[in-house]
């Protein structure tokens, strides 16, 4: 799956 | 960023507002579990690791580090200043029960095999169960004051709002994360009885009291 960006959310 | 987020980290600023008040406002931490909150300060203390090594907006450096600070600034609260108020007899919920594992599931499930990324993903599933023990606090005592019941509605929404926005940005932006997706689903679950409780009872101005 793709994963989000660097874990943009808190 | 879009506005189910944005909404859902209001949320999430809102409860732990509340919280602070309550405690600060009542001078007592009655009624509220210092176990959760010791949980809430490890997952954002394991989470925002990266608050020195990747820069994503002004807005996500501030969330993180208010997030870092309330939690402990709430633990010296309970634990410290107004730990005569603390009901230490009703919060007993072995927090090793979740502790321990939900770290041999980061090491077992998780995107990559790398301190960081192992400590996000440990974040990611305390933070799923770390409301528990206020939760079970809440059913000893039977009963929970309107304002901390208040919080726990703010701090469900947070999640249960955030839920949408994973749906949102899978259609929009084609990304998710299913360890985040799982775990927020099951977060948001915990709290399905304690919303039915507040939706039938507290919006009606009684107070909240479990069938004990």
């Amino acid at each position: 799956n793709k994963r989000m960006q660097k874990h943009d959310e808190l | 960023m879009n506005v189910f987020r944005l909404s859902g980290d209001v949320s999430h600023l809102l409860a732990i507002l509340i919280l602070l008040m309550k405690i600060w406002k009542t001078r007592s931490c009655a009624g509220i579990s210092g176990k959760s909150q010791i949980l809430f300060a490890l997952v954002y203390t394991t989470r925002y690791l990266d608050l020195f090594t990747s820069f994503i907006s002004p807005y996500n450096t501030a969330m993180k580090v208010f997030f870092i600070a309330s939690s402990y600034a709430t633990i010296y609260l309970i634990y410290l200043k107004f730990k005569a108020t603390y009901d230490r007899n009703h919060d007993t919920f072995r927090m090793e029960f979740l502790v321990l594992p939900v770290l041999v599931l980061a090491f077992v499930v998780n995107h990559d095999f790398t301190p960081l990324e192992i400590l996000w993903t440990f974040s990611i599933y305390l933070e799923s169960v770390a409301i528990l023990p206020q939760l079970f606090m809440v059913s000893k005592t039977g009963q929970a004051e309107t304002i901390t019941s208040h919080y726990l509605f703010a701090l469900g929404m947070y999640r249960a709002l955030y839920i949408v926005n994973w749906v949102y940005r899978y259609y929009f932006e084609g990304f998710y994360d299913l360890i985040a997706i799982i775990a927020g689903v099951v977060q948001t679950v915990l709290y399905c009885d304690f919303f039915y409780l507040y939706v039938t009872k507290v919006l009606k101005g009684k107070q909240l009291t479990l069938p004990a």
